[in-house]
């Protein structure tokens, strides 16, 4: 079962200054950051447990901590996986998706089965690969999104040359 | 190329191919044109002079001079434009890089910032920020959200309340940006949301500047009893500023819609698929 009290603690916790401004001695932010992260595992199984019902499947969801660098093994292994996009927000929204990959063509589709317009780029960076999709999401609901590989196609990746592409 | 932009249905951003800076900003919607120079820099944080021994701490922002040093006079960038995405990749330095966005469809144009680890070796404590300089003649004045509350008028070197003798010209005249600081020249206005709560001010006409990171070698003297200083070699961070440029009366629709979706961004959960049909039974 999962509980959101832990995360509402931490939450109550990091409301003092000191968890975000850096005025309180390494120790002392090291356990700010420890009291988050526990009350975030909990709070995953509450979401989980959440989704599955409205969606009406039982899921093995993965939150992915390490979007913000371009890290996530299961988007970097699966040869297709599903994504799940809550909106909070009282009215729709069309977001654009990014996720690390490591392969360089796929097949995205709509909650509606249509595949909807793709591309993989490469991260100057790192040389990685990031996967870009948008999805429009409703008004306080969610969009489930089903990615595939495609074997043997032509790569469709992106090089770094400015160089205007024909839209799919 | 001599021609360095990216460009959707809003927004065009063009950039000098010789340095690599953001050097000009176009509303296309509403034929707004603005010279934008963005660039980095970072203050050196004072150790204490003849006027105060304070030093630039945990609580503290003092830098030791009032102009702060550029972080590099250009950048090295990468283009990458397809149908989706138009990205200008800037590297100021080893600690110090930007990624300029734009999606299709976008009225803002996205900065994604990653500074660290701040080198200290020199034995300079640094605080970093990232400025845009305009033309705009702004007077003096320029506008921050404050705590989470409504956003506030703030004029340089004033304070409503009582009669300022201003001891620190930086430092006086920084404030809090809990989600944007904004400028206007009662015609045009330039916005920037910010993810996170940053410390923010326009010390010139024209000119606005958050602080991104900081990294301090001293300890204040304010209760913290050791320097912002991160065991190892420091800590990188990552963030985001959204740049608007609208119309002065009507830029509020945009900047305040943008920062809903932002506080309140899509949440990703992801799943191998092939699951078991769930029944609350």
């Amino acid at each position: 079962s999962g509980d959101s009290a832990p995360l509402n603690e931490a939450m109550a916790v990091l409301q003092h200054h000191d968890a975000v401004s850096g005025t309180s001695r390494q120790h002392v932010a090291n356990d700010y950051a420890r009291q988050l992260a526990a009350g975030w595992g909990p709070c995953e199984v509450l979401l989980s447990n959440s989704l599955a019902r409205l969606s009406g499947s039982k899921e093995d969801f993965t939150y992915c901590r390490d979007l913000n660098i371009s890290v996530c093994p299961l988007t970097q292994t699966a040869k297709s996986f599903q994504v799940t996009i809550y909106n909070p927000l009282g009215r729709k929204v069309d977001w654009m998706v990014r996720l690390p990959v490591s392969e360089r063509v796929f097949d995205v589709r709509d909650p509606n089965g249509t595949i909807v317009p793709s591309d993989v780029v490469i991260l100057p960076s790192s040389d990685g690969l990031e996967l870009l999709f948008s999805a429009s999401v409703p008004a306080l609901g969610f969009s489930i999104y089903s990615v595939t590989q495609v074997p043997g196609r032509r790569p469709h990746a992106h090089s770094r040359q400015p160089r205007s592409q024909k839209s799919w | 190329s001599r021609v360095l932009d990216i460009q959707n249905e809003y927004i065009r951003a063009r950039f000098d191919p010789d340095t690599g800076f953001l050097v000009e900003l176009e509303n296309l919607e509403q034929n707004l044109l603005l010279p934008v120079r963005q660039a980095f820099y970072w203050y050196n944080a004072s150790v204490g002079n003849n006027l105060s021994t304070q030093v630039s701490g945990a609580y503290i922002f003092r830098p030791n001079r009032q102009e702060p040093l550029i972080v590099s006079h250009w950048a090295q960038t990468r283009v990458v434009k397809t149908p989706l995405v138009q990205e200008v990749h800037q590297n100021f330095s080893a600690w110090c890089s930007q990624v300029v966005r734009l999606y299709p469809g976008q009225r803002h144009l996205e900065l994604e910032w990653t500074v660290g680890p701040i080198p200290v070796g020199d034995g300079w404590g640094k605080e970093v920020i990232s400025r845009f300089d305009t033309v705009l003649e702004t007077k003096g004045l320029f506008y921050t959200d404050s705590n989470g509350r409504e956003i506030l008028e703030r004029r340089r070197d004033y304070r409503p309340t009582w009669k300022l003798n201003q001891t620190e010209p930086v430092a006086g005249n920084y404030y809090p940006v809990n989600s944007r600081i904004y400028i206007r020249d009662g015609h045009v206005q330039l916005t920037v949301l910010t993810d996170r709560s940053q410390g923010g001010s326009s010390l010139r006409d024209g000119s606005v500047e958050l602080m991104v990171h900081r990294r301090l070698l001293k300890d204040d003297g304010r209760g913290v009893g050791e320097p912002l200083l991160e065991e190892g070699s420091g800590l990188w961070v990552r963030g985001r500023h959204l740049v608007l440029l609208d119309k002065a009366q009507t830029a509020a629709t945009g900047h305040r819609l943008q920062a809903e979706k932002e506080v309140l961004a899509p949440q990703v959960v992801l799943a191998p698929g092939g699951g078991a049909p769930y029944h609350l039974g």
